[in-house]
C-alpha cells in the first residue's frame, strides 16, 4: 500500500458517500445516471468474486464488501423509493453496447482463461467506460448540480491517483498489470473534459454548466 | 491454478 493508492481508495469511498448525501439532501436522484450506477454494480460483483477464493487483507475484503453493498443500495434507491425523481429522459446512453464491448474484450484479452480472470478482465474493461452514461447525461442537460459534479470529480481523481500508484509500484516493486493500466489510462482520459470544466467553473463557485 | 495472476488492487 502506498499513499497514492490509499488516497485513491478513500476518494472512491468518499465519492459514494457524496452521491448518497446528494440523494438524501435533495431527496432526489435527478441528474444521476442509473445506467452508470447499474454498471458499477455489475463491475463490483464480477470483479470481487475472489472474496470467496482469495484473502488479501481485512482492508481489502471490507472495501470490496462495501463497494458491492453500496452500489446495490444506490441502484435500489434509484429503482424504488426515488424512482419518481429519476431523469430517465436524459439518461439515454446505450449502456448495453458498453456491456457487450467489455464482454468481447474480456473474451479476446482475458488475464487468464480461468473463469474468474475472464470476469475480472470484463469488469476492468467495463469500469473504464462505466462513467460514460453519466458524462453523456451531463452533456445532454448542459449542467449538473454542484454536488453531482463533486461526485464525478472524486471518481475521476481516484482514477488519476491510481495511475500514479502504478508508476510508483512499477519502480518500487516491479509491479505490472497491463490490462489494468491500459483500461485505467482510458478511464482517466474520459474525465479530461470534465476535469477542465470542473476546475474552471465549479471550483469558482459556479454551476457545472457547459460553456 | 497457482499460476493465476494475483489482483491485490481494488
Amino acid at each position: 500500500m502506498n499513499i497514492f493508492r490509499l488516497v485513491a481508495d478513500l476518494l472512491h469511498l468518499a465519492s459514494i458517500f457524496i452521491l448518497l448525501l446528494k440523494i438524501q439532501q435533495t431527496k432526489s436522484c435527478a441528474g444521476v445516471s442509473l445506467k452508470t450506477q447499474a454498471l458499477y454494480f455489475v463491475v463490483f460483483v464480477t470483479r470481487y468474486l475472489d472474496l470467496f477464493t482469495h484473502f488479501y487483507s481485512v482492508y481489502n475484503s471490507l472495501m470490496k464488501l462495501f463497494f458491492i453493498a453500496s452500489s446495490a443500495y444506490i441502484v435500489y434507491l434509484m429503482w424504488k423509493p426515488y424512482r419518481p425523481t429519476y431523469s430517465a429522459s436524459t439518461d439515454t446512453f446505450r449502456a448495453e453496447f458498453l456491456i457487450v464491448g467489455a464482454a468481447l474484450l474480456g473474451l479476446a484479452f482475458p488475464d487468464s482463461w480461468h473463469i474468474l480472470d475472464i470476469l475480472w478482465s470484463f469488469s476492468i474493461y467495463l469500469e473504464a467506460v462505466a462513467i460514460l452514461p453519466q458524462l453523456f447525461q451531463m452533456t445532454r442537460t448542459g449542467e449538473a448540480e454542484t454536488i453531482t459534479s463533486h461526485y464525478v470529480f472524486a471518481l475521476g481523481a481516484y482514477r488519476a491517483l491510481y495511475l500514479m500508484n502504478w508508476i510508483y509500484r512499477y519502480y518500487t516493486e516491479g509491479y505490472m498489470d497491463v490490462i489494468a493500466w491500459v483500461a485505467g489510462a482510458v478511464q482517466t482520459i474520459l474525465y479530461a473534459d470534465f476535469f477542465y470544466i470542473y476546475l474552471t467553473r465549479v471550483m469558482r463557485g459556479r454551476l457545472f454548466s457547459l460553456p | 491454478s497457482s499460476s493465476r495472476p494475483v489482483h491485490d488492487e481494488l
